[in-house]
């Protein structure tokens, strides 16, 4: 059971300093490291992270964004070494900047080969980004209805 | 492997039935503040196994079975079905096509059902088992999950990277 | 102490009544009540929340821009009470759709006269709203500096 | 009353000096993800003399002072003035405009300034009480903090009351 874990471990390791690099771009660098090596089943598991140019710092002193950025890349990190069928992430674009929708909607086009998305949000970037758009309303107040399908991007339907 | 449909009636705010069609690839789901996007999501939370009211931000679980209006009575049953196409047999059945399903009735018996027949519990989380998809899984994320998948408490990192393993 | 409680706790909970309507239409309704009624000192204070048409419902099952817009009627009933002379606000609008972005804004700006406000957004909704805007950015990487102010919207000044 | 001026030298990401010249109404701050508008709102907090390096989010306060990037060397010192308009004599005070200001040295001697006087930080906390500005006071807001003045726990929101009362 150690040894899996030990070989899963290395290999999130290392796909989350790749895609730290993806979502932060060149010179930002970051690490999982466990911080009793020798306890593969019981260690607990730190993140450095070290944006583009800053000092490395740990988690708390990032700012809301980067967070949320450095979190999407430890969970995809995770989905390389295990993909999971689908992936439901319901509003977790709201702290990002328009550069970073971008980088991360490029990161789930990347995925999307292997792993369904469906992606809850008020931002009119990622809706753009998307393959499909639902809408859900509420003709009567209280009882949610389904709007309709747009594959052509027309955005009015939820204006 | 990916969700085809997902069918829900009397769930949330749900009052009338609502069939959604999935197909591979990025769908986005919008709509006003309080619209029932997030319901949906607690929708596919619950039809794959999740048993902690908490999670479905309900204080008891019989709070998930709609609850009425000022002009709609309140039901008496929640149900919520979830059809994946099974295409690269990732899961351990010969079905091309799995149809799971869950419902609830004020009375406090639940239900669960594989392709339209009643079974346990156990039968659904069997199917999902190693596939990355049950309710423990990290396969549904909102934004106050991200500052847990960070958070101090690396307990539920560990989580994270055992449930990988 | 305790009847200075008690006044203050009703003018807050008038004040809540109507700033939530203002929030969320005609049609809903919201109150605060003590617990124990008896014990003005010590009772915990519980928040009933319902928006148009739907039955009320304990604070958990609101929607997330719902809890926002309860949150900030709830803020700005006390401030109703004891003005702050200042009031910042680090991406409150997140949650919000348009229409309550819209909301927002119009409370914010009825409550300008007495309290000057400071707001952190990423949301082009907001800022229209505001009289002034600020630019933060890091021309060298990890220094942050000023980037000049644009009284005349001109939102170029954020792309 | 209103704030007029902030000066940030050596706080956080605040490596050169900054001044930022606030008029009544309402002030928009925008810029990229990690440009250091939450440190802004941070130095406010500190100015008026919050206490715990965890609001701050610091381990220790230290860890506000500037602490260098690939270029740039650490900084010794961080200081911040405020300048708050006195118009309406909200503030227990004769002076029409009143600065106040905090500094932290690295040898973790700190020190508060009243008008350019250093004073104790009983002195400026004196200065806001009954003025809703205080460190305590709700008047600096972000979005982890909506669902606390809503969280289950009522002791959060019975202290907010009780500030007001
Ligand atoms: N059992 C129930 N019966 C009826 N309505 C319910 C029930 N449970 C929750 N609701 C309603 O569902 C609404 C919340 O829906 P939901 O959280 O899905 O909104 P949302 O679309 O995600 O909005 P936001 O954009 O603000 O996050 C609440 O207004 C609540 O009253
Ligand atoms: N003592 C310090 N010295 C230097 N840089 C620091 C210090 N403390 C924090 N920082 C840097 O400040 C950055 C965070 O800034 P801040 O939280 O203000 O961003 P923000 O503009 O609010 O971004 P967002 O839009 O994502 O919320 C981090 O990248 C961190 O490295
Ligand atoms: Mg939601
Ligand atoms: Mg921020």
């Amino acid at each position: 059971a150690s040894k899996r874990f030990g070989t899963t471990f290395a290999a999130i390791q290392n796909n989350f300093s790749k895609l730290f690099v993806e979502l932060f771009g060149e010179g930002a660098t970051a690490e999982i490291v466990l911080e009793d090596p020798d306890d593969l089943l019981e260690s607990p598991i730190e993140v450095l992270a070290k944006p583009s140019g800053k000092k490395p710092c740990i988690l708390t002193q990032l700012s809301g964004g980067e967070k949320t950025l450095t979190a999407i890349a430890l969970l995809f990190s995770i989905y390389l070494v295990k993909p999971s069928p689908f992936c439901i992430l319901d509003e977790v674009d709201a702290p990002l900047d328009d550069a970073n929708i971008d980088r991360f909607m490029n990161l789930i086009r990347s995925f999307s080969d292997s792993t369904q998305f469906v992606l809850v949000t008020h931002n009119k970037r990622t809706m753009e980004a998307a393959d499909r758009m639902y809408g859900i309303t509420m003709p009567e107040q209280g009882v949610s209805r389904l709007v309709g399908v747009s594959f052509d991007h027309d955005l009015q339907l939820i204006a | 492997m990916y969700l085809s449909r997902l069918e829900i009636h009397g769930f949330k705010s749900f009052a009338d039935r609502m069939v959604v069609d999935f197909s591979p690839g990025v769908t986005v789901i919008v709509g006003p503040n309080g619209c029932g996007k997030s319901n949906i999501v607690d929708a596919v939370r619950w039809v794959i196994g999740e048993q902690r009211a908490r999670i479905l931000r309900s204080e008891k679980m019989d709070n998930i079975i709609f609850n009425g209006t000022s002009n709609r009575r309140s039901l008496g049953m929640s149900e919520v079905l979830l059809t994946i196409e099974n295409t690269r047999g990732v899961l351990p059945t010969e079905y091309e096509e799995v149809t799971i399903g869950r419902r609830l009735f004020r009375s406090g018996e639940s239900e669960y059902l594989l392709n339209g027949i009643q079974c346990r519990l156990k039968d659904i989380t069997d199917l999902f088992m190693d596939t990355g998809m049950g309710a423990g899984a990290y396969s549904v994320i909102e934004l106050k999950m991200i500052e847990d998948i960070l958070s101090d408490s690396t307990q539920d990192r560990r989580h994270m990277f055992e449930e990988a393993a």
